[in-house]
């Protein structure tokens, strides 16, 4: 009970470090115990430190850097305990261009082992999908399911190309 | 194992009956606001066993059946189909496909049914276990859920590597 | 002060109704005291019913549902009670395309009485601005701020066209 | 009235003395994730005279000081300058341009000047008493912060009405 929970806790920690510095492109995080000697009670708090920037309180981060640390966390439990599915429901929304694609192309990563039902408005989430599913409208209140072309989705989705500012 | 295909009917937005097929890797679900991206995430919370009515939006259970658009009057039960691909036996089922049903009727009667056979609730929980689908901690990530394992009490955060223990 | 309260509350609600169907293109909205017997302490509630639907508890709406029917009650107060400026950050997050195109055309209406500072990643909201300011972090950890043209800024932008899925 | 202009040196992680000039109308601030956008809401909040550190994103005033990365090291104190244009005299003073600034020092020494004249902070609150600014109930919408009027009590909504009455 106490090394399961110790071997897994010490599994998610290691792939947290890693996912984290390959989101950020660098930079450090870290999850720890707030109580090591209770492990069976301890709760868990963590550290991020983006590419150049200091250490400091995580509510410091700015919201695309507090976003790119919650699914760096999120992706190493999914590493460590994959599910059969996982279902993001906009995930990505805080991110600018270039973490969303650092943020699919980690996604894809998965497609082996879990499948990912992702709902999204980002173009760049779109293309590196296997299959789009368009949900519309068409009859006032009343959804309905149809097949969509990337490239008739690309037109309203919310995208861009990655020149920085 | 994996999420083949989603049915439903009268559930929140989805008045007629529709039959998503879904594949293996990355699907992505697109569409404008209001659409009913979100209530597809819901409606496979639901199936699973969600009885937390605020999860799914709404302040009643009820909530979920199609209450009726100006171009319809509302129906009478929400049911929600998957289809699950189960070569590998990740569910402790002899089946090499398993369907999971759950109804709900106006009047507050409750269905659940595995492979058309009804069944409790108790029985789906327990089904899907061993898979880490039912407690949802961290394969469904809701809109605007994503910075929560951020902001969540450590004592919090910890259950999340609990589930994946 | 009764009165006062009174007043401004009649504004807010009459200017509200009429924003709400502008941004939604129909629909309605309705805000209403929770004790109409005690003006000074009452709350203040809230229905909205998009186009062609039903009315129902504000939960059910979708993210961007919700974020657009807060954004047309905020509007109604800025029309009733205009400040010198105010500050927007990311407000738009959760629309689709064409919602932030009728956020960002409404927000050029307050232009003449309320200089409006909006911080955004979306392409539309920056081609309905007067002016653009990039800030960027050069230097590790240090920002600064660089004059920015609009063709560059649309290049990182999550932009799109207007064509419905 | 309109804000001419934002100078700060030493505010989060605007370490060097930076000058911004506003216009009246639209402004639009764009950037990369972790920038520095939010910080210069925080920076205009924080000069008119914010105190609640949660705001502020800090779990200590003194962390709006800019505390160092990885090529600079910490100062000792954050300065904010906001210069406002008055000829309407819509700020209830004898001057056409209205400068308020405030600084912290690491000591904990704070200061507030208008006009480059020491005053309290109870001074700037009074200022814009009539403006609508001092309590930013709806003039400064923070990230993620548009949906708290439909999610707040309302109770909490009813102080918004007060605010604009
Ligand atoms: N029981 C119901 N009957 C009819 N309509 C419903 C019911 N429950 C929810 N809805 C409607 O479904 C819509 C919400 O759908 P959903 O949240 O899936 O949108 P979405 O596509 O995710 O949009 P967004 O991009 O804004 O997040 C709302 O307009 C809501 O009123
Ligand atoms: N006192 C400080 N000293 C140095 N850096 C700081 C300080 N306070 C905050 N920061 C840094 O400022 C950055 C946050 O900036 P901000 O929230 O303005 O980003 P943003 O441009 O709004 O990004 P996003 O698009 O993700 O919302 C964080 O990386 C944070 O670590
Ligand atoms: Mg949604
Ligand atoms: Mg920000």
């Amino acid at each position: 009970m106490k090394r399961r929970f110790s071997t897994t806790y010490q599994a998610i920690r290691k792939h947290f470090k890693v996912i984290f510095q390959e989101l950020f492109g660098g930079g450090d995080a870290d999850v720890y115990l707030t109580n090591e000697d209770e492990l069976l009670t301890s709760g868990v708090d963590l550290i991020a430190r983006p590419p150049g920037k200091k250490r400091q309180h995580l509510s410091l981060l700015s919201g695309g850097e507090k976003s790119l640390t919650a699914i760096a966390l999120l992706f190493a439990v999914m590493k460590v305990r994959p599910t059969p599915f996982c279902v993001l429901d906009e995930a990505e929304a805080a991110l600018d261009e270039a973490n969303v694609k650092r943020f699919a192309s980690y996604l894809r990563t998965f497609r082996e082992r879990m499948q990912c039902i992702v709902i999204t408005h980002r173009k760049t989430t779109m293309e590196e999908a296997d299959v789009l599913y368009g949900v519309t409208m068409e009859e006032e209140g009343v959804s309905k399911i149809v097949s969509v072309k990337l490239e008739d989705a690309k037109e309203v989705a919310q995208e861009a190309t990655a020149t920085g500012v | 194992m994996f999420l083949k295909q989603i049915e439903m009917k009268g559930f929140k937005s989805f008045a007629d009956s529709i039959c998503i097929e879904l594949e293996q890797g990355i699907n992505a679900v697109v569409g404008p606001n209001g659409s009913g991206k979100s209530n597809i995430a819901d409606a496979i919370r639901w199936v699973l066993g969600e009885q937390s009515v605020r999860t799914l939006r709404g302040s009643k259970m009820e909530d979920v059946i199609f209450s009726g658009s100006n171009s319809r009057r509302a129906v009478n039960r929400a049911e929600v189909t998957l289809l699950f691909h189960n070569e590998d036996g990740k569910l402790p089922i002899e089946y090499s496909e398993v369907s999971v049903t759950r109804r709900l009727y106006r009047s507050g009667e409750s269905e659940y049914l595995l492979n058309k056979k009804p069944c409790r609730r108790k029985d789906i929980i327990e089904l899907f276990l061993d898979t880490g689908l039912s407690k949802q901690a961290f394969s469904i990530i809701g809109q605007g859920q994503v910075e929560e394992v951020l902001t969540s009490k450590p004592e919090e955060r910890r259950m999340m590597f609990d589930e994946a223990s």
